[in-house]
């Protein structure tokens, strides 16, 4: 078990490292097993740095940069055991419009090379924007949910308000 | 295998038959606060296999079957159905003889759930297997549920270092 | 000190009731002392009822549908002890457009019957556009940060994309 | 009292001089992910006697000083003021004799930080009343960091209410 950790963590963070400054375009990171000589009974610290910033702890970074450094490692775990399916619920909330950028060119990259199919749950219009077809969910009988197709033209960008 | 298609039946606010098509490439879901996106993510949590009610934001099992409102009763039974396609027979050896998978989980109101493949009865943990198998499943990196990030962000290092585990 | 608490909790609760519902445009929603005889040794339940839909605990209740409720919390207890200052960082992420709407509107009733001051960050299109100034912060140099004014019409709106 | 403006010097990755004016109303403050935006709100928290680093992001206090970058240098101090109205004279007693207040922390590396108020040295606890009379504070419910609201849906009903009992 340990040697099986120790190899996962290498492969992760061989991931992590490269998946960070793409997210990033520019900076450098890293994962570090911390507080115990013993791997299994370790504690994983994630080092960052942004572009042109100092090296901090996950815990110093603004907001956004906490979630596109998480980003970075969710994926890192995932291409180690690429399934040909992922989820996301809302994961570019505290994200800036060139970051959800970065992070919609990243998904198209991993289901190109994975051939991972991406249900993308988001209320950003730029993610919306880079959606290859959209659903929309609507309550318009209170309580009872339904799906519909949604036009990624002119609709897309509607939606949110007619259905509120 | 590939995921070609969702289906929910009675699943908490998705009372009425809904299908959807899990197409190629990028799918956006959108619409407002509280219409239901976060349910589809648990119906497909739930049929992969997901046991613990408290990751399905409830506190019994038969929370997800849909509760009433002021104008419709509540059911007694939800069934989400994920449709699969074998033709590359990535499958495990039991259920590797079809092209298609149709996996299925059915939930009575003080019965418990029940688990069909292909609709031949087969136990919770036949399907927990499938999905692992292809590196997918209800506690895989693949399936973000909402806050899921910002929980990450918070972990202790000791709590990282186990997400790290269950992953590899 | 009991009393005290049970005094405040009264307090709370009442414009928790009534921002709850101004929030949510209808719906019901109350705080509960649980767990415990002793007060000062209970829990605080929280049980909201949006508009159509069932009362139920927070914990199961929508993303959104938790963030608003909580920020009918904080008010509640803000409102027991009006400050001249208010400022809140980014508390409009999971909302959607129309929650955002009467997010702000409460802000705007607040400042007008309190003479509340206040500093909001957000990324949020809808949120910006109803605010009376605007600055923008930039890093133009990295790691160094600058504030500037914005000009509400245009400028506003390209900001976040510019400064990116 | 009312609050007019906030200057900051060297806090955190304000490293030059700035003033932000606090107009009537609602003020938007926006910019991309990790431009400064919530260091100003902490450094209105800490102007006001936040005595916890772990409250500011960091493990030191010095770690508020700006820590330099590749091109300029760490700095040594940091200084944060608040500019408030007082003509309605609803100060402390001690600070009520003037129109205008200011308020302003000091903090100097390895050496800690020093209180003024209108260019008189006061204590840290001075400046904390003061900020508490008002009904704001480093802790009351009028500063809502980001983060707060997640961490208030994910708190226990015990630690819930033991916000409240602060508000109070
Ligand atoms: N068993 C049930 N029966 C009927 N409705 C239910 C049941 N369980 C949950 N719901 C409803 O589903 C809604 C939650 O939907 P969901 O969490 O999917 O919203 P969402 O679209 O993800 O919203 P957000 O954007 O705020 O995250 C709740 O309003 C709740 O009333
Ligand atoms: N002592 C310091 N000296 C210099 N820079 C610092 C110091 N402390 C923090 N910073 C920088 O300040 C930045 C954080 O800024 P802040 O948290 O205000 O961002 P933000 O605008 O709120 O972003 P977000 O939208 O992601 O929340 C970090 O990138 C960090 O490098
Ligand atoms: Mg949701
Ligand atoms: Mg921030």
């Amino acid at each position: 078990a340990r040697d099986r950790l120790l190899s996962a963590f290498d492969t992760v963070n061989a991931h992590f490292q490269s998946l960070f400054t793409r997210l990033f375009n520019g900076g450098a990171a890293y994962l570090k097993l911390i507080e115990a000589d013993d791997p299994l009974q370790s504690g994983l610290e994630i080092y960052a740095q942004p572009p042109g910033k100092k090296t901090s702890v996950l815990s110093l970074l603004s907001g956004g940069e906490q979630t596109l450094t998480s980003i970075a490692l969710i994926f890192a775990m995932f291409l180690t055991n690429p399934a040909p399916i992922c989820v996301l619920d809302e994961v570019d909330a505290p994200l800036d419009e060139s970051n959800v950028d970065r992070y919609c060119m990243l998904l198209e990259k991993i289901s190109e090379e994975c051939d991972t199919r991406f249900l993308v749950i988001t209320h950003h219009r730029m993610t919306m924007a880079r959606m290859d077809r959209l659903y929309g969910v609507t309550m318009s009988e209170k309580g009872v949910s339904q799906l519909v197709s949604v036009d990624l033209k002119q609709h897309a960008l509607d939606l949110e308000d007619q259905a509120a | 295998v590939q995921f070609n298609r969702l289906r929910l039946t009675g699943f908490k606010s998705f009372v009425e038959h809904t299908e959807l098509e899990i197409g190629k490439g990028l799918t956006g879901i959108i619409g407002p606060n509280g219409c239901g996106k976060s349910n589809i993510v648990e119906a497909i949590r739930w049929a992969m296999g997901e046991n613990s009610p408290k990751r399905m934001r409830s506190s019994d099992m038969d929370d997800v079957i849909f509760a009433g409102t002021e104008r419709r009763p509540a059911r007694n039974t939800a069934e989400v159905t994920l449709l699969l396609d074998n033709s590359d027979r990535t499958a495990p050896a039991e259920l590797n003889d079809s092209d298609e998978l149709e996996i299925s989980r059915k939930i009575e109101r003080d019965v418990g759930s029940t688990y069909k493949v292909n609709g031949k009865n087969v136990r919770m943990r036949d399907v927990q297997l499938l999905f692992a198998d292809s590196s997918v499943g209800a506690h895989s990196p693949a399936l973000v549920s909402q806050g899921r990030v910002s929980d990450m962000i918070n972990a202790k290092p000791t709590q990282r270092r186990m997400v790290l585990e269950e992953a590899a």
